[in-house]
């Protein structure tokens, strides 16, 4: 209602197809994706397992699900639609009345465990965007710095983990710009993340993962990490936003993560009381 | 200062790198939830006592005045699974927001409550527009989840001054009375 924010889901797909913030919209697609873990016997660097401590896929990513189910709810302060996507995937899509910015709401888990292979689990925000192999990540948690598929700013690189060699600590934004539309898309993180932009156009961030072997770099146990006797289940949130980045809008895009940020890692606090008087008297 | 050393010294912990990326053992990682939670706790005692100061107009001890009544403060922290012992227990109470920010903000403030109908004002009385919107099934099947809120009551905190709080009534009624009651969003359809 107070912000122009809305989004679109394919009815036969499930899926998102195309999102409006501020009075801006792009077409965009988000879906699902896993990577399946590597299996060694750790005795040379080519076997190493994927583990605790390094993210080495096995094979090609793979689409987490074939269909998506979902339910629309749409009301005064907020409007959301819920996806499942298989048994351990599900997500709220929202927007509420007051926030330039889309929600992501996922709940992943328990991963299953009855295979050889862990399961390491992406989701990929897709965009027209033409971005040069370039994206930008908040590594050191102070500056957005510069990355390049393929690309080391100080030495010639030869990549032999296409995947994984292209992913970077994100802690708590990555984004992707569109220097010919003038266009800047961030997602921004709840917890530190691994993501990557491996393709144009594309943001990738892992969130959630479970590694049958150890990696043999330290920990010494698989990473499966048990709660309540299930496999972890995680709940969190990516907030996704973009705009112009010349001035044609009163709100840049960093304008709009930085307060973004501001109001989700300083946080307000909500306090309950119970009512001892009757609330004329409480006033 | 006493009550925030237990929060002070779980931090120092977990400036270990492997508390940082997570890569610690998983008998690690309990104790580390252990230490956060027993920090969390004493500062309550705190953040209690400092809400107690300001909602009673008191900035310091000395003006502090016996005959105030003393507010219990309790937080959610299981608000992220839609639990909360308070809201789920409670027919009216009191819902306050701190703004750590130093600016004035507004906020969609959401509570997990059992349903119904509820009632929502701000401090001078006047009832501000609420939403119900069923907890999704993915979130109450949660492994370890132990609540009786079906549903989510959604409002809009508007503003909320710069460091400082702006508080709510929440009551349950029976009768759905005026426009701002509110009722399950209605407009729900499975595809």
């Amino acid at each position: 209602k107070d912000t122009d924010t809305s989004f679109q889901i394919n009815s036969l797909t499930g899926l998102i197809t195309e999102v409006r913030v501020d009075g801006v919209s792009m077409p965009l697609t988000q879906n699902f994706f896993y990577y399946e873990g590597y299996v060694g016997d750790n005795r040379v660097f080519s076997n190493r397992s994927s583990g605790a401590y390094v993210f080495r896929p096995y094979g090609p990513i793979k689409p987490a699900s074939n269909g998506v189910r979902f339910t629309p709810i749409i009301g005064e302060i907020i409007a959301e639609a819920r996806q499942t996507f298989n048994e351990y995937i599900s997500q709220s899509i929202r927007i509420n009345r007051i926030e330039n910015y889309i929600e992501f709401d996922w709940v992943i888990g328990p991963l299953p465990t009855n295979e050889l292979r862990g399961r390491e689990i992406v989701t990929r925000y897709s965009t027209n965007f033409q971005s040069n192999s370039t994206f930008y990540t908040d590594s050191n948690g102070k500056e957005m710095l510069k990355r390049r598929i393929n690309f080391r700013p100080t030495w010639k690189l030869n990549v032999s983990e296409p995947v994984s060699g292209n992913y970077y600590p994100v802690t708590s934004k990555i984004t992707i710009r569109d220097e010919q539309q003038h266009l800047e898309l961030a997602v921004l993180n709840d917890r530190a993340q691994g993501g990557s932009s491996l393709n144009d156009g594309e943001i990738e961030l892992m969130i959630h993962r479970n590694c049958l072997h150890d990696d043999a770099f330290g920990v010494g146990e698989a990473l499966n990490e048990t709660a309540f006797g299930k496999g972890l289940v995680i709940r969190g949130s990516h907030y996704l936003t973009f705009g112009y980045t010349d001035n044609r809008k009163a709100q840049t895009p960093a304008f709009i993560e930085k307060d973004i940020a501001q109001k989700k890692l300083l946080d307000s606090w909500t306090f309950i009381s119970p009512l001892q008087t009757t609330p004329k008297e409480y006033q | 200062r006493i009550d925030l050393n237990a929060l002070r010294e779980a931090m120092g912990v977990m400036q270990h790198h492997d508390a940082v990326t997570g890569t610690e053992k998983q008998h690690v990682a309990n104790d580390y939830a252990r230490l956060l939670q027993r920090g969390i706790e004493e500062c309550e005692i705190i953040s209690n006592a400092a809400l107690n100061k300001l909602t009673n107009g008191t900035t310091n001890s000395s003006s502090h005045n016996p005959e105030e009544s003393v507010q219990p403060f309790y937080h959610c922290p299981l608000a992220n699974i839609s639990q909360c012992a308070s809201t789920e227990n409670l027919d009216n109470f009191v819902v306050t927001i701190y703004n750590p920010l130093s600016r004035s903000i507004d906020k969609v403030i959401n509570i997990p409550v059992v349903g119904g109908s509820y009632n929502v004002t701000d401090s001078k009385g006047v009832a501000v527009l609420t939403q119900l919107v069923p907890i999704a099934d993915f979130v109450i099947n949660i492994p370890g989840r132990s609540s009786n809120a079906t549903y989510d009551l959604y409002f809009v905190a508007t503003a909320i001054p710069a460091l400082g709080f702006k508080s709510y009534i929440v009551s349950k009624t029976k009768s759905k009375n005026n426009d701002y009651n509110s009722e399950e969003t209605s407009n729900r359809i499975s595809i």
